[in-house]
């Protein structure tokens, strides 16, 4: 069971869309976020830009037509058949039957975002999925409050355009873009709580390359420059299983995502409980305390480190026992990080962040303290991270 | 009137409309399709056409079209067909 390309994908990862006819009975402001929001379903997990343009020569145009409109593939009016898209190799332009009551956030009507990612999918290369929770699975399964990409659907278009490499949100690594970054690569959105509380419980990336931010019940989803747009989110619906209020998580090499609070462990295979957890933290980290303030894997020498108060440790699944040494030390060893950090990450573009109220601090490894750059660190959480 | 969405009940149970459907979505021949031409069809090519359906969306791939099947049929969908080419086995 699995996805299928269908052969053809654009050479280029900067593409352009036109809506030149918009659907007869919706506001086209929200027509135009809605189908913002779809393609942003698919550059989240690439480096795909999609940029909207209102006149002219563009990659992929979207019409919303009813009946026979012209490329001899008629609409069939209401049910049935509710949109087509066209491969690459064939234009890549998306078509939604006009005669279907497109709904936006809404369990009346058809959901014009899932059926329109849906198509989106088609205009980038990928046929459908087999794979019934799929997003490109042929059937419509209703409006889904909760939408999330499927497994499947990320392994196909990362099959056609490669895994995401996110660019530093704090302003440093290598892969900062030299040019002025694409207007509209993904919706973003500010979240006003988030920006007027800006501290976190942790953050830490996915297996497939994505940063997320957890905060009392709910999670956000980083974008290049802010949090996703559709966010918050409930952790309970993305992560079954897992309570709120965590105090640290990271993801391992082995692929799984270790979540941590008070004296108990989770671990996750992407968003699926891998086992029966939760397990104590003592009987599979052995000296590491209950309670943590923060987790990660330092970019330095890959192992796992753990902070609490003005103390951490060092955990190395290789090695028995796997603390070692004369552990915990003073976290001041950490030069310019501070004592009870919320959060810690290593980031995708190989730095690590260290983050405290609505502070963060990014780590030189090779001075083995905080980086000096302009401006200087402390920085705003809320600026250079969450978009505010 | 159909819950929205749903094509209509009475439509789903022409023994033409699942010859046009599978044609649509690639199970069948295009030429099925076109409704001034007649087409006889063999049995086996009637039967193998359901199950790769059946196999495509999940269910029990008895070869007939059962409850199942025409409920599943009758789902809005994409209009993109299922299979790239006709005949053509998945990749």
């Amino acid at each position: 069971k699995r996805y299928a390309l269908q052969g053809s994908r654009w050479r280029v990862k900067n593409l352009t869309y036109k809506i030149a006819k918009y659907p007869s009975r919706l506001n086209r402001a929200e027509v135009d976020a809605e189908l913002a929001k779809a393609f942003s379903v698919w550059s989240d997990y690439t480096d795909l830009t999609f940029t909207q343009k209102r006149t002219g020569q563009v990659h992929i145009e979207i019409r919303f037509e009813k009946g026979e409109h012209g490329d001899g593939d008629p609409f069939d009016g209401p049910g049935g058949t509710l949109a087509h898209a066209y491969f690459p190799v064939y234009g890549g332009d998306a078509h939604f039957d006009d005669a279907e009551m497109w709904s936006i956030n809404s369990r009346r009507g058809t959901n014009l975002f899932q059926v329109a990612a849906h198509e989106f999918g088609h205009s980038l290369g990928l046929s459908h999925s087999d794979v019934r929770s799929a997003l490109m699975a042929p059937f419509y399964r209703g409006y889904d409050p909760a939408f999330q990409l499927d497994q499947d659907d990320v392994q196909g278009i990362q099959a056609l355009y490669g895994r995401k490499t996110q660019t530093d949100i704090g302003g440093g690594g290598a892969s900062v873009p030299s040019v002025p970054r694409a207007t509209t690569q993904q919706p973003s959105a500010e979240d006003p709580a988030l920006c007027a509380d800006p501290n976190i419980d942790t953050i830490f990336n996915s297996a497939d390359g994505a940063t997320f931010i957890f905060k009392g019940e709910h999670y956000w989803r980083l974008t290049e420059d802010g949090v996703a747009a559709g966010y918050p989110r409930l952790i309970s619906r993305a992560w079954p299983g897992l309570p709120g209020n965590i105090d640290a998580a990271f993801t391992y090499k082995n692929g799984k995502t270790y979540f941590f609070k008070g004296s108990k462990y989770w671990r996750y295979n992407g968003q699926k409980m891998d086992g029966e957890y939760p397990k104590e933290i003592s009987e599979g980290f052995t000296g590491i305390p209950d309670n943590l303030d923060a987790a990660l894997v330092w970019s330095g020498n890959g192992k796992i480190y753990f902070y609490k108060g003005s103390k951490f440790w060092r955990f190395d699944p290789a090695q028995r026992p796997p603390v070692k040494g004369t552990y915990p030390k003073p976290l001041s060893n950490w030069e310019g990080i501070p004592d009870n950090i919320d959060a810690a990450l290593q980031y995708t573009n190989g730095y690590t962040y260290f983050f405290k109220g609505g502070s963060y601090w990014r780590f030189n490894d090779r001075t083995f303290s905080v980086d000096t750059d302009n401006p200087a660190f402390p920085r705003s959480t809320a600026y250079w991270w969450l978009g505010c | 009137a159909p819950a929205f969405g749903e094509t209509d009940k009475a439509m789903v149970n022409d023994d033409a409309y699942f010859q046009m459907y599978l044609a649509q979505y690639g199970y069948l021949s295009p030429s099925v399709r076109n409704p001034s031409s007649g087409h006889i069809m063999d049995e086996s090519s009637w039967k193998r056409a359901i199950m790769e359906f059946q196999s495509f969306a999940g269910l029990n791939t008895t070869g007939e079209l059962d409850e199942e099947t025409t409920k599943v049929m009758s789902l809005p969908r994409c209009g993109v067909r299922d299979k790239v080419g006709f005949g053509e086995t998945r990749a």
